[in-house]
């Protein structure tokens, strides 16, 4: 589960660089 | 490999401030990666159907748009993922109204156009839409094609939600459909046209109803339906027997999509006895039947109801002693539940020790 605003940070992030 | 694993992470939130980044750094990002596949007409059918559940999930108007924009394309529309999409909006949902009027004029095909009617279905039932969008004589056609078909299974869904979108269609347009519906071949669609008969006002089809509750292949939809127009005293009384009950619970299980699609042609009780249940760790009545199917390659097998319904099809038959299949199920019910009795592997023997170890 994604619990604190952090994490949901570092899963969009990694959204970013995996479709770039 | 790692995109759809960070797409269930969407699906996962569970406080407020995650929820807000999610929505405004994360789902700005899947819009346009899926704006750019559609440009650029490099489509991964897996990825943009559950980016495409992600937005029906967070409900925003900008995902609805997109979901809108793929299903008028009819990208993958034979798949069942578009039944898990469109379930997503329900009376709570804040674009129901906005999916079901955008989409009114598509000609939806495949699962898609069966999961939008069943949508159209239920947003009507609850009066979140005046007009049901099949009311049209193009639609009408399509659902005059799908209770024709002949290869039944294919679209029994479709049959079974054209038989319920009866009434809230122009009744001069419904009425060869309901016709249709009515003399199908499947029981399954005769039962909701007999509700829509009813709830159109022809209080006749309640017996219709009445007897297939008699009937254990279809007893559960009927008495389901029952319930629903709120007739429960209908149900006859033998319909309550734990056996029948339990006979019913099993044709259910074996008439998923997944399974057979369809009850067995007959079914037979074959074992029922009280003992203690390692899987459950507690005493309960369990039962074994022989089903058989006609048309079948495999024609038939044993299922098991009373803890965890189901039939280990190609593992256990109707030969087998009725012990030998409760210490199959036994021990499939524990690895499924990550028990540490669980054995490595399924056996009669290492089920037999279980069970034999408690009774």
């Amino acid at each position: 589960n994604v619990s604190t605003a952090e994490e949901a940070t570092i899963i969009c992030d990694t959204v970013a660089v995996l479709l770039a | 490999a790692a995109f759809p694993v960070l797409l269930g992470l969407f699906e996962s939130i569970v406080c407020k401030e995650a929820m807000h980044v999610m929505q405004e750094q994360g789902l700005p990002l899947l819009y346009a990666a899926f704006d750019h596949a559609l440009s650029c007409e490099r489509l991964d059918a897996d990825d943009l159907l559950l980016i495409l559940k992600v937005f029906a999930i967070h409900g925003t108007r900008d995902g609805a748009e997109r979901i809108v924009r793929a299903a008028q394309l009819g990208i993958a529309s034979q798949r069942t993922m578009w039944s898990v999409i469109l379930e997503q909006f329900d009376e709570e949902h804040p674009q129901s109204v906005f999916m079901i009027n955008r989409l009114k004029d598509s000609l939806l095909l495949g699962t898609l156009g069966i999961a939008y009617l069943q949508r159209a279905n239920r947003l009507a039932a609850v009066g979140a839409i005046q007009r049901h969008p099949f009311d049209t004589d193009a639609r009408c056609r399509q659902m005059t094609a799908w209770l024709r078909d002949a290869d039944h299974l294919r679209h029994l869904q479709a049959a079974i939600a054209v038989a319920a979108s009866l009434p809230y269609l122009d009744q001069t347009r419904g009425r060869d459909l309901l016709a249709l519906a009515l003399d199908h071949h499947s029981p399954c669609v005769q039962i909701e046209a007999a509700v829509s008969t009813i709830r159109l006002g022809n209080l006749s089809a309640r017996k219709l109803l009445i007897r297939w509750c008699s009937d254990p292949r279809y007893s559960r939809i009927a008495m389901r339906s029952l319930r629903f127009l709120g007739w429960v005293d209908a149900v006859p009384a033998g319909c309550c027997h734990p056996d029948f009950l339990a006979t019913a619970d099993l044709c259910q299980w074996l008439s998923q999509p997944n399974e057979y699609g369809r009850p067995p042609d007959r079914i037979e009780l074959m074992d029922t006895r009280v003992l203690y249940w390692p899987p459950t760790d507690d005493l309960r009545q369990v039962w074994l039947f022989s089903y058989h199917y006609d048309d079948h390659e495999c024609s038939g097998g044993v299922g098991m109801v009373g803890s965890v319904t189901c039939s280990l099809i190609g593992e256990t038959t109707s030969d087998l002693p009725a012990a030998d299949v409760y210490a199959l199920h036994c021990c499939c019910e524990l690895q499924n539940n990550g028990d540490r009795r669980a054995p490595r592997y399924r056996s009669v023997k290492a089920g037999k020790t279980l069970v034999d170890r408690y009774n």
